[in-house]
């Protein structure tokens, strides 16, 4: 440093300081990892690190949430602005080698967005509508890499050919062969979706466990009880916690559970009992990623990000599923609910939208089956 | 993404589950 012209040693001289505060974090990390291994030893709990407020403000805020709906916005584009009637998004090559077609107009030459996985490439609306190569390489490239990555099964997909899937939204939502999934006839209550079991349980207390040790408060995660006309079951008593308001029958318990859907997993979600759905409540959010690391770490996480609460009845009283978004899968989609719109860059924090599907016509609400088709986690 | 399931049923409702494990769309959960 000393003998190293003035340039260099201005550069250098930082690292001395980068050395030792990194030195000094990873010792701090080391001595709290003994520190918890020695009290596991004394069979004392050691409480799960939770985030700081800055901590949890920070990746809510950060650029995944834009970039999640800006994603969002080109995959609309791409399906609206190229989707001429016969238009194929990506470049017909990456389908089947087809002759040019005289005089034909393929939707490249309107120009626009070709969405080719999770990069939307520019295609001039120039030019010979035959795409480029690397386009056409790109598409198979992007979705082998995702289907290595995430190991998935194409097998079970109810379309196995690549060429078929447009983009990787069209991928990402792709649906299996009903028989790779046989729906269990004997059990009352299934799963919804592929995933892996983060957390189950009865809820005591009204705090439910995101993960062990780590809760988060039911009546932030579902919202207040809405007006007793529109609910089917009697109106609460003034004192009574907000779960007598969820709890209908003398005698019953509330019970929950976590299911995590992971980047490779079947991203569409069915009903998970015989139930009837009253009431849709959305709340727009962060998008933070709800990978079980992060559940560990930010309490309340679930209440953070966009989520839609489907609540009704089932054979026992109340019943509500709530799918929530995360990185990347901000849109939500249910099939029979046209007016949810999700995944919308503006929005006042700590706001939500009611819709009851409890008509004058139709005093029930929506009838679901056990293992029906429900929703669709989407992505952007 | 995650899917939140929140239900009353009778005491005896028993899940069929282990934290942590993994799980596919139509096996059972749990029943009375």
């Amino acid at each position: 440093v000393h003998t190293a012209p003035a340039r260099t040693s201005s550069l250098l001289r930082p690292l001395p300081i980068l050395v030792a505060t990194g030195g000094g974090y990873a010792g701090y990390r080391q001595y709290e990892k003994y520190r918890e291994r020695e009290l596991e030893k004394l069979g004392l709990d050691v409480p799960p690190k939770l985030a700081g407020h800055w901590e949890v403000a920070l990746p809510s805020a950060g650029p995944e949430a834009e970039a999640g709906t800006a994603e969002l916005h080109v995959q609309t584009c791409s399906e609206t602005a190229l989707l001429a009637p016969d238009g194929p998004l990506l470049p017909p090559a990456p389908r089947r080698p087809q002759a040019p077609q005289p005089g034909g107009m393929e939707a490249c030459e309107q120009g626009g967005l070709v969405q080719v996985g999770a990069n939307a490439l520019a295609v001039a609306g120039l030019g010979p509508p035959q795409p480029s190569g690397a386009a056409a390489l790109a598409a198979q490239a992007v979705y082998s890499l995702y289907i290595w990555t995430f190991g998935v099964n194409m097998k079970e997909a109810a379309v196995e050919d690549l060429h078929h899937y447009r983009n990787l939204s069209e991928f990402f939502r792709r649906k299996l062969k009903p028989q790779a999934r046989p729906v269990c006839g004997l059990h009352s209550v299934i799963s919804p979706s592929d995933g892996k079991i983060l957390n189950f349980g009865q809820v005591k207390n009204c705090e439910v466990e995101q993960v062990k040790g780590v809760t988060y408060s039911l009546e932030s995660f579902l919202g207040p009880r809405t007006p007793s006309e529109d609910l089917p079951f009697p109106p609460a008593t003034p004192h009574s916690s907000f779960r007598s308001q969820l709890v209908t029958r003398e005698g019953n318990e509330l019970y929950h559970c976590v299911i995590y859907l992971a980047p490779g997993d079947y991203h569409c979600f069915h009903s998970p009992t015989d139930w009837t759905v009253s009431h849709r409540r959305h709340f727009p959010g962060s998008l933070m990623s709800v990978n079980p690391g992060m559940a560990r770490w930010i309490k309340e996480l679930f209440c953070h990000n966009e989520r839609v609460v489907l609540t009704g009845d089932w054979k026992h009283g109340f019943f509500s599923l709530t799918a929530v978004g995360a990185t990347n899968v901000g849109s939500i989609r249910i099939y029979f609910d046209r007016d949810l719109h999700t995944n919308s860059p503006r929005y006042s924090k700590g706001s939500y939208n009611d819709f009851s599907f409890v008509t004058h016509a139709n005093k029930e609400g929506i009838p679901m089956r056990k293992g029906e088709h429900l929703g669709e986690f989407n992505l952007g | 993404s995650t899917i939140v399931l929140i239900f009353e049923a009778p005491k005896d409702f028993n899940f069929r589950l282990q934290a942590g494990q993994k799980i596919r769309f139509g096996e059972a959960l749990g029943s009375l």
